[in-house]
């Protein structure tokens, strides 16, 4: 484990304690897209059957744990308990042209032909995309809670860290993982617009609102 | 380099 693994999944759980405060906090879900929600606990699930026959750390499985059940709970909480405060008609992207691709891509490029190895290829490539319809509803509503852009922006950092971890695990291990790396690139690429009026917007103090 | 598989990440 290296800093920038560690301070990845840290940014990782970070951003889902946000969002889990926010929606509890203002009793609403306004501004959160479903669909992006719905896509992770997808990648959660599909990435991580292996907890049931492959051990690494308790570190590892408390994360997987952490992932799956806070994932599903944010949808319980957006499909039950705060249901009349999320709207579908604004939360409006196909999300067929993310898991289509995911799962050509999957079948195409995988660590062997099993089960296991295509959901989990399918789960890294879903992943890279899955931010797509929250952005996309950003876009639609062109402002946002400061709390929903401190949350997409840490999730962005996220994958942002594991690409330093890649790197540092080819110097010091001589480990290549191309599919775990290809994805974080692309999904660093889908995250730079939004880092950009971060940057400019909201750590200036000014609210987040879209040219 | 080793290209298999990585599976200690999440």
């Amino acid at each position: 484990m290296n800093i920038f693994r560690f301070l990845a999944d840290l940014s990782h759980m970070a951003s889902i304690v946000i969002l889990i405060l926010q929606i509890r906090k203002t009793k609403s879900a306004a501004g959160v897209s479903y669909k992006t929600q719905f896509l992770y606990a997808l990648v959660f699930v599909t990435r991580y059957i292996d907890i049931f026959f492959h051990y690494v750390s308790l570190y590892n499985t408390f994360m997987k744990i952490f992932f799956v059940t806070s994932t599903i709970y944010i949808l319980y909480l957006m499909r039950v308990q705060y249901k009349p405060s999320h709207d579908p008609n604004i939360d409006t992207f196909r999300i067929e042209y993310i898991i289509a691709p995911s799962a050509v891509l999957a079948l195409i490029i995988n660590h062997g032909y099993t089960l296991y190895e295509i959901l989990w290829s399918f789960s890294v490539w879903l992943e890279s995309g899955a931010i797509l319809p929250q952005l996309f509803m950003l876009q639609r509503t062109g402002e946002a809670e400061t709390l929903t852009v401190h949350y997409i922006f840490a999730l962005g950092i996220y994958r942002l860290l594991y690409i330093p971890n890649w790197i540092y695990r080819y110097v010091t291990e001589g480990r290549v993982e191309p599919i775990a790396f290809l994805a974080s690139l692309i999904q660093t690429a889908l995250y730079s617009d939004f880092f950009y009026i971060y940057y400019t917007k909201v750590m200036q103090g000014k609210k987040f609102e879209l040219p | 380099a080793v290209w298999n598989k990585v599976h200690d990440e999440l």
